[in-house]
């Protein structure tokens, strides 16, 4: 049964996926603490750069965006079977921490690592 | 909503750490942040350059230790009378459990070893307070180490590591550190009592506590001693099952 659905997949193609700048793929995004309501307890840093993963996943999901076996099938599902079914969505794959300097509300100074607060790339799933 | 503190859109996910977090430790809205917390604030501002970036990221090659640094600053202190050349100072200090799991892997008195008041310069330590027994030194330093280490010309950083552990939390899990930050006139003259008036304790000395996230420290926790463990927050036992 592969053999009759690999036949039915089609390449890669610009008509179905978009253009490539529509593809997902990091976007660069900045923010200030003061931005997000949280400057008045953070001393440092005063930026933050989350960053965010933005475009649409590709029907046949290459090697480089990560994407685990389960993606591969949904996107089988959704092209064969039951377009219900979405296809995998554009989405982070690593992240890394923010170190925050911050004043607690009795006054103590506190420093700390946050994890996963940073998007560095990106994979459909 | 630029600008806008999101007290509300926090609240629709308490139960995720950081929002956890932001919520319990944030002060209100309308707590500004001090403008000037003096010396301490300007300590963990060198701290924090030299752990992270401007950015924010952390640098590979910090010395940190943990993921977390608190410092706490005394509740107040009590200036004893002059004693001879010492003049002393009882510094408590408030130790609170937190409410997520986090372990301690280093707490540290900083203090200043040498002040400069009014043209005078004096020489200071700090000792645990042991109620009759004031000549006591901490049990580290019996055995003639840890030394404290000299952090730059103005302060001194001395582990109090087992000294911290050793006190047991009491019922409501509170416990208070007191410590005696004593100091000795080095050129003799007027009465240290007076040129200490107006010196706050908040510039002369504070702890630091290092802590690591538990679950990051599951596979470490046997090698801790087992004193250490005592730092294991309330829900630590729930978080280690799950990490298993």
């Amino acid at each position: 049964r592969a053999g009759n659905i690999s036949s039915k997949i089609p390449g890669p193609s610009q008509e179905h996926d978009g253009p490539k700048s529509n593809q997902c793929s990091l976007h660069h995004f900045q923010v200030s603490f003061h931005q997000l309501g949280l400057d008045h307890w953070i001393i440092a840093p005063n930026l933050y750069t989350p960053n965010y993963c933005k475009g649409a996943c590709p029907r046949v999901l290459h090697y480089g965006l990560n994407s685990p076996n389960h993606a591969v099938i949904q996107n089988l599902v959704n092209e064969l079977v039951d377009q219900s079914v979405p296809q995998p969505s554009c989405v982070p794959y690593k992240y890394v921490p923010i170190s925050i300097l911050l004043v607690e509300a009795n006054g103590s100074i506190l420093y700390k690592e946050y994890k996963d607060m940073i998007a560095q790339s990106c994979t459909c799933r | 909503n630029i600008g806008q503190p999101s007290a509300a859109l926090l609240a629709e996910a308490p139960t995720l750490p950081l929002i956890r977090k932001l919520l319990e430790e944030a002060p209100h809205e309308q707590q500004r942040k001090p403008e000037a917390l003096g010396h301490p604030m300007q300590y963990m501002l060198e701290l924090y350059q030299r752990s992270a970036d401007a950015h924010g990221h952390p640098r590979e090659n910090r010395t940190i230790g943990a993921t977390m640094v608190r410092l706490v600053r005394p509740l107040a202190n009590v200036a004893r009378p002059v004693r001879g050349p010492w003049h002393i100072q009882t510094l408590d200090f408030s130790l609170r459990l937190n409410q997520v799991a986090y372990q301690l892997v280093r707490a540290t008195v900083v203090y200043r070893h040498q002040l400069h008041l009014a043209g005078f310069y004096l020489s200071c330590h700090v000792e645990p307070w042991v109620q009759k027994s004031p000549t006591k030194r901490f049990p580290s330093l019996e055995g003639g180490s840890p030394m404290p280490s000299l952090i730059s010309r103005a302060w001194t950083e001395m582990d109090i590591t087992q000294h911290v552990q050793q006190r047991p939390w009491n019922h409501k899990g509170l416990r208070v550190l007191r410590l005696r930050f004593m100091c000795q006139q080095q050129n003799g003259g007027e009465s240290l009592e007076l040129l200490w008036h107006g010196t706050s304790s908040l510039d002369t000395a504070f702890l630091l506590l290092y802590f690591n996230d538990t679950y990051k420290s599951v596979q470490k926790a046997k090698l801790l001693p087992k004193g250490l463990e005592e730092f294991m927050e309330k829900d630590s036992s729930l978080l280690l099952q799950r990490a298993r």
